[in-house]
C-alpha cells in the first residue's frame, strides 16, 4: 500500500505583489485550501487518483477567482470558451473537451468523454451532448460571468485599439 | 487555468486540467490544457503533470510528456525533469508559466518561471500547504 499525494494549481503568471492585497491573498489561499481538501477527502477514503483530481478541479472551477468554469475569461467576441482534460496513469486513457460553454464543470465533461466514448478530444455540439447524456449540470450565462474578467477584456481590447497592449506574459496565460 | 495531480494509495497516478483560455483570445483558440502530453499527462511508471502558462509554447515543447520522457530515458528525478522543462525548455523559448507534478514514488514538484503560481499540496500524514509566491 502506497501513501497518497496531491498537488493543485490555480494558474500562474505575473502575480504582482504590488497588486495583491491581504484580503485578496487570503481569498485565493482559502480557495486553494478548499480544493486541496476536496481532493484529499477522496484519497483519505481510499478513493482513486482520478476521483481525487476530478474533485479538486471541480472545486477550483466552482471558485470565481480562478480562470476555469465560473470565472473563465472572455474571448474577443465577449464569449467564454472552456477546455478541460483528464488522463489516467494506469493505462493512459484520456478524455478532453475544447471550446465548450454551459456545463458547470468542464472537467466532468472531459471525464465523460473518456468513460463514455472511444475518443480522446471532442469539440462542438457533440461534446455538450455527451455532458447531457451523462446527466451533468448546466448553468446559464450569468453563472459564469464575473465583473473582473469582463473588465479585463475591455481593458485588453482598449489597449489593442490604441496599440498599447503590453508584452506582459500574464496576458498570454490561461 | 486550474489543475490537479494525484497518487492514490494503490499507487495510481492521474492528472486533470481545466481552463477558460486567455483573455481576449480569438474564438476557437485552444491551448495546451486539453491536449494530453502538453498541458495534461499521466503515466504510472513516471509521473502525472498539469501545466499553466503560455499554452502555445507548452504545446510546441509537449511539456507534460517531456517531463515523463526525461524520467524514463535519462533516469532523472521528477524534480530534475520538471525543473529542466519549465526553467529551460519553456523559459528559453518565451514560455512563461509552471507545472505541478507527482512522481510514481509520491514526490511532488511545482516549478514555475514567473513571479507566482497559485498552488497547494498535501502528502499523507503531513499538513496541507498553499502558496502564491516563491516563499
Amino acid at each position: 500500500m502506497s501513501t497518497y499525494s496531491l498537488a493543485i494549481h490555480g494558474g500562474a503568471g505575473t502575480i504582482l505583489r504590488t497588486q495583491m492585497t491581504p484580503e485578496k491573498e487570503a481569498a485565493y489561499k482559502a480557495g486553494l485550501a478548499r480544493a486541496v481538501a476536496a481532493g484529499e477527502d477522496v484519497l483519505r477514503q481510499d478513493g482513486t487518483a482520478m476521483d481525487a483530481v476530478t474533485a479538486a478541479v471541480c472545486a477550483l472551477e466552482d471558485e470565481p477567482l480562478f480562470n476555469a468554469g465560473r470565472g473563465a475569461v472572455f474571448t474577443t467576441e465577449g464569449a467564454q470558451e472552456m477546455d478541460a482534460c483528464v488522463m489516467d496513469g494506469r493505462d493512459r486513457s484520456a478524455g478532453a473537451v475544447a471550446g465548450i460553454f454551459g456545463p458547470r464543470n468542464p472537467v466532468r465533461v472531459a471525464r465523460a468523454v473518456m468513460e463514455r466514448t472511444p475518443h480522446v478530444l471532442l469539440i462542438g455540439p457533440m461534446a455538450l451532448q455527451i455532458a447531457r447524456d451523462a446527466g451533468l449540470p448546466f448553468e446559464e450565462r450569468d453563472y459564469f460571468f464575473t465583473q473582473a474578467r469582463w473588465d479585463a477584456l475591455q481593458e485588453t481590447m482598449e489597449m489593442r485599439r490604441k496599440g498599447q497592449e503590453s508584452d506582459d506574459p500574464a496576458r498570454r496565460h490561461g | 487555468t486550474v489543475g490537479a495531480v494525484a497518487r492514490d494509495r494503490a499507487g495510481n497516478l492521474a492528472a486533470a486540467t481545466s481552463t477558460g483560455g486567455m483573455t481576449a483570445k480569438l474564438p476557437g483558440r485552444v491551448g495546451d490544457t486539453p491536449l494530453p502530453g502538453a498541458g495534461t499527462f499521466a503515466e504510472n511508471a513516471t509521473c502525472a503533470v498539469s501545466g499553466t502558462g503560455h499554452g502555445e509554447v507548452f504545446i510546441r515543447y509537449t511539456a507534460g510528456s517531456e517531463i515523463a520522457a526525461r524520467m524514463r530515458f535519462l533516469g532523472q528525478s521528477l524534480d530534475e525533469a520538471a525543473q529542466h522543462v519549465v526553467m529551460k525548455d519553456l523559459h528559453d523559448h518565451d514560455g512563461s508559466g509552471g507545472v505541478i507534478a507527482i512522481a510514481h514514488d509520491g514526490s511532488i514538484s511545482m516549478p514555475f518561471n514567473c513571479e507566482g503560481m497559485y498552488r497547494g499540496s498535501v502528502r499523507e500524514g503531513e499538513a496541507p500547504q498553499v502558496a502564491i509566491y516563491r516563499d
